[in-house]
């Protein structure tokens, strides 16, 4: 679970799944069974209501993608729910039923398995959220070639400065969110870095509209200016992929 | 927001449901 609060939810229950694998692996024929039909209830009381709210983000969202990914995730809570349903009446039939054992715990696997996919799905769709304001953050970078006055330098940092700020506070909230600390690391260079580079891009453009007023020195600071833009522009690239990344990869660490 | 609280229902209800079904398991182990 690459995010702390999807494995906050998650955790939990998925050792308690794995245990009851384990259990049921190494006692074939198992106790009997107490009566689950009341926890069953709870479940499928709190399958029916995830199921309706994620029915509603799904309408109340215009992100493709995440309209893609939640309706598969929402019918596999769905179908595990019933398996539940199905293994507690076995049991209430024949409580030491081993085809009910393995409905129960494919039905928990199932509900755990749809509940990561959705959370996941949902996850994502935040992420690509914080990607749109890094990329318009990246949008203002690419029109820095024509400030060539003071007040369009003006009105530039007046317009870069919200948009910057926001990128700045969604990806230091997201960095904190993340259980890989690898990929906190990353962001952390990668912001600290465009923190940095701001007043030196500010200052390059500077220079450059002086050196364009006075005529002098003004390859040398266009080059600067330039350099500074595709610096920035890097680093918030950087930012961008490993906001996507969801595993830790040895190889990268290495 | 809410498919984050929706989702910790249903994680508490599935442990607290898998957790009665071990504990009869366990007792035989």
């Amino acid at each position: 679970f690459h995010t702390k609060i999807i494995e906050s939810i998650l955790e939990p229950v998925a050792q308690q799944v794995s245990r009851l694998v384990i259990l049921h692996e190494e006692a074939e024929d198992g106790n009997a069974m107490p009566d689950l039909a009341q926890p069953v209830r709870v479940v499928k009381l709190a399958v029916d209501n995830l199921v309706k709210v994620g029915y509603e983000t799904i309408n109340g969202s215009d992100d493709q993608i995440l309209k893609q990914d939640m309706p598969p995730a929402l019918r596999r809570v769905e179908e595990a729910s019933l398996f539940l349903l199905d293994a507690s009446a076995m049991l209430r039939t024949d409580p030491y039923s081993g085809p009910a054992r393995k409905k129960l715990i494919e039905g928990s696997r199932g509900i755990l398995q749809g509940t990561s996919a959705l959370l996941l799905a949902s996850d994502e769709s935040e992420v690509r959220k914080i990607i749109r304001v890094c990329k318009s953050v990246l949008e203002y970078l690419a029109i820095t070639e024509v400030v060539d006055r003071m007040d369009d330098l003006v009105t530039f940092v007046k317009n870069l400065s919200p948009v910057l700020t926001k990128m700045t506070k969604e990806v230091d909230n997201r960095e904190k969110e993340l259980t890989h600390q690898v990929h906190r690391d990353m962001l952390i260079r990668s912001l600290d870095q465009v923190k940095v580079l701001t007043p030196v891009l500010i200052s390059g453009i500077k220079i450059y509209i002086t050196a364009n007023q006075s005529g002098q020195g003004l390859k040398e600071a266009q080059n600067s200016r330039d350099y500074t833009v595709r610096k920035m522009s890097d680093e918030i690239h950087e930012i961008i992929r490993v906001l996507q990344l969801t595993t830790y990869d040895e190889e990268e660490w290495d | 927001e809410q498919i984050l609280e929706a989702a910790k229902s249903i994680a508490a209800a599935t442990a607290a449901l898998v957790k009665s079904a071990s504990v009869a398991q366990r007792e035989l182990v």
